[in-house]
């Protein structure tokens, strides 16, 4: 038996022609992330403490749909969501509907371990995360002109999509064209 | 989404996942990322975290289905996340990337692809999208 971990960025129909300017940042963030757990487990850090420091890594990246880089609603907004779990005690925390809040995994370990409760969501959760002194910064941090992008080309198509799918969805009968770039502008 | 799971040499195991869900989704909406047992769980047996297609998940629950098959079933970590992504889940909706206390790594998928990595103790490390 020895440590082990795995990341991931999400999944959906990510095309094969994927530009090398889409794909080489992501994959460079993901080993940059994954060394950073890697280093933690090395060190004998607890796993709840490693999986909650690599996913706030990868919240901070904007190449992947969570924090900052976080896909748009129907009304341009960001609602971000988030858990964690410890397989040990089986203890867990989650938040739902956050906009301001920078990391909001960690939110979701704080309600695991400060209240009586696993899951938060929007008022109640932002207020939380205002009562324990989280970082939080004006919702706009989050909306990169990608997404902006990505959720024009939704409406247009009157469609939701998942991460990187290249056909929008709304139900699993009904497909709609393909992006050009490959990368489905969902991030 | 992105996810991270983890054990340590005593067998310790947690999982994390964070998302902003879906483009275009309407306000309010919940996804499977914070649905304890649906996108994210961890046990003494295994953790997992989940992406793809929130509702599918939720409907699978996909997560605790992995672990509950090592469980009840007592299949490995491999065989109950290939039983749960590709003969539980509709095609195209799920990805999961899962260890178990014993240290197995599984990073199954039923989407044309999926970010991931890993890395264990022996060494052994990966970045990879597609499935070859």
């Amino acid at each position: 038996m020895g440590w082990a971990i795995a990341v991931h960025g999400g999944a959906g129909d990510i095309s094969r022609s994927l530009p090398h300017d889409r794909r080489q940042p992501r994959e460079e963030a993901l080993r940059h992330c994954l060394q950073i757990g890697v280093e933690a487990l090395q060190s004998n850090s607890p796993p709840l403490d490693v999986v909650e420091l690599v996913v706030r890594e990868l919240e901070n990246i904007p190449h992947f749909n969570a924090g900052r880089g976080s896909v748009l609603t129907s009304e341009g907004t960001v609602e971000m969501e988030a858990s964690i779990m410890d397989g040990n005690t089986m203890r867990c925390g989650a938040v739902s509907g956050l906009t301001t809040v920078v990391n909001a995994v960690s939110l979701a370990r704080l309600v695991m371990e400060k209240t009586p409760h696993i899951y938060l969501a929007f008022d109640g959760a932002e207020q939380f995360a205002r009562e324990q002194g989280v970082e939080i910064v004006d919702s706009s941090h989050f909306i990169t002109p990608e997404n902006v992008e990505r959720l024009k080309l939704a409406k247009e198509a009157n469609r939701v999509q998942i991460d990187y799918n290249a056909q929008p969805i709304q139900n699993d009968t009904k497909k709609e064209k393909p992006c050009a770039n490959g990368d489905s502008q969902i991030g | 989404t992105v996810g991270c799971v983890a054990v340590d040499s005593h067998g310790n195991l947690a999982s994390a996942t964070s998302t902003g869900g879906l483009v275009n989704k309407m306000a309010g909406r919940i996804g499977d990322t914070p649905v304890i047992g649906a996108g994210t769980y961890a046990n003494e047996l295994c953790a997992v975290s989940a992406t793809g297609k929130g509702e599918s998940i939720i409907r699978g629950t996909v997560a605790r289905d992995v672990a509950a098959l090592m469980e009840f079933k007592g299949l490995s970590l491999k065989e109950a996340a290939d039983c749960v992504v590709h003969e539980r889940t509709p095609k195209g909706t799920v990805g999961l990337i899962a260890v178990s206390a014993a240290g197995e790594v599984v990073m199954s998928f039923n989407t044309t692809g999926m970010f991931r990595g890993c890395a264990t103790e022996d060494g052994y490390s990966e970045v990879a999208i597609w499935s070859d």
